[in-house]
């Protein structure tokens, strides 16, 4: 992507000079009617920066109104932004980036030593003067926070419909469909038919969307690890959950394709460079439920073997899953109830949750951590198209 | 020596409740 930042005249100090009477102009054509596709080629967080020279210039005048006009009108106008594209992914990946920069400038150059450490000598003389907007980046915060929560419900709504299919009923294996459970093997769910049907490379493409939108619009790249572990959370949650409840889907066959599966997901993390997003962690119930599919359930060693090896899965989710198995044919055997009363027995001391589905609305809580920009404020240029002219490089 | 800049006025901003508060009020007053 190409970056437009050009060295300016050495007299612009980092600061624009604008008219009170123009700050309504200035949210609407930089916020609220502002098109994130208008900015393809300019630097990333371009309104969050061109907004903290506003404020900067406030500062500078000593104009406490203005800072807090300013500032207010900023944020309800990202604010009816979001809420006006509550399903636009593009757009409130777009704002969480921004007001995530402008947060991150706001720390960058407070005056606070302790966000300075990185600074240049040229960026501590882009400090604001006058006042201290503690306060200010609270209510930033906060805003980040709800952005963030909107992008996720976003993102799961657009992947929640390909979860099922794609991860329990799509078969990707070849000679696999031969091998379904018997009276299951011309049977397809109601989910799967027609229109309904995902392969897995339906979600890889949906998060290769994510991950390429959010890396253009300059989003942190901690903010992107949160969301990936967010939604591998919900992919997890939602196919564990079906698979506790659907007969069919529990025979070695699909605990083949789903392990299959899982492992095309984690080599996705590999390569889009997500792998130390603890993505991959939170799909370990669903790794252990694929295993425990396929493993042997006959003799007490192959009880001990389940044991130790499904420690993610609860002992009633491990029951459930044992109970639900179905053979693959009429040479296998279902699990006996002796069998599973070993298990229970060898589990009966393990505190495990009461519940036996997963919570797939449980959110990770989010961290926005600090995250200072090697910008400099005189270098960066206004695009003709934001239309604001207005606005005096001081 | 460096000369310690003078301290900064913290500005006190509503929270983001009250901010909503205050849009959803003018909203409502406007017709």
């Amino acid at each position: 992507r190409q970056v437009t930042v050009q060295r300016k005249e050495k007299d612009f100090q980092g600061m624009l000079e604008y008219h009170k009477e123009d700050e309504a102009l200035l949210i609407r054509n930089l916020v609220t009617d502002l098109k994130p596709q208008m900015l393809s080629g300019t630097v990333p967080c371009l309104p969050a920066y061109i907004l903290y020279m506003c404020v900067r210039y406030a500062d500078n005048t000593n104009d406490d109104l203005k800072v807090h006009s300013l500032l207010t009108s900023t944020i309800n106008g990202i604010k009816k932004v979001l809420k006006k594209h509550n399903d636009d992914f593009e757009m409130t990946s777009f704002w969480l980036s921004n007001t995530c920069r402008l947060l991150h400038c706001l720390k960058q150059y407070s005056g606070d030593e302790g966000f300075m450490t990185q600074n240049t000598a040229k960026q501590n003389e882009h400090c604001l003067k006058n006042f201290d907007l503690t306060e200010y980046r609270q209510v930033l915060s906060d805003l980040s926070i709800q952005i963030y929560q909107q992008l996720i419900k976003i993102a799961e709504g657009l992947l929640q419909p390909m979860i099922v299919s794609a991860m329990l009923e799509n078969e990707s294996i070849q000679g696999l469909s031969g091998v379904k459970p018997m009276g299951y093997r011309k049977r397809s769910s109601s989910m799967a038919d027609g229109d309904n049907s995902y392969c897995l490379e339906a979600i890889i493409r949906q998060m290769n969307c994510f991950h390429t939108v959010m890396c253009d619009q300059g989003l942190d790249p901690e903010i992107i690890l949160q969301v990936f572990k967010q939604l591998f959370y919900m992919i997890t949650a939602v196919t564990l959950n079906n698979l506790l409840l659907r007969k069919d889907v529990c025979s070695w066959s699909t605990g083949m394709q789903l392990r299959y599966n899982i492992s095309q997901l984690e080599e996705w993390l590999r390569g889009r460079n997500l792998h130390q997003s603890g993505a991959a962690q939170t799909m370990e119930p669903l790794i252990q439920a694929a295993q425990l599919l396929q493993l042997k359930k006959k003799t007490r060693e192959d009880a001990e073997a389940i044991c130790s090896l499904c420690t993610s899965l609860s002992t009633q989710q491990i029951v459930k899953i044992l109970n639900l198995y179905t053979p693959l044919n009429e040479f296998e055997e279902r699990v006996t109830v002796s069998f599973i009363r070993t298990i229970q027995a060898q589990l009966q001391d393990r505190n495990d949750p009461q519940q036996l589905l997963l919570d797939s609305k449980h959110m990770f809580p989010v961290l926005f951590p600090f995250n200072p920009s090697s910008l400099t404020m005189d270098s960066i240029h206004i695009p003709a198209c934001l239309s604001l002219e207005f606005l005096n490089e001081v | 020596s460096v000369q310690r800049p003078r301290p900064r006025v913290l500005l006190k901003a509503p929270t983001l409740a009250e901010m909503e508060e205050m849009t959803t009020s003018e909203e409502e007053e406007s017709p």
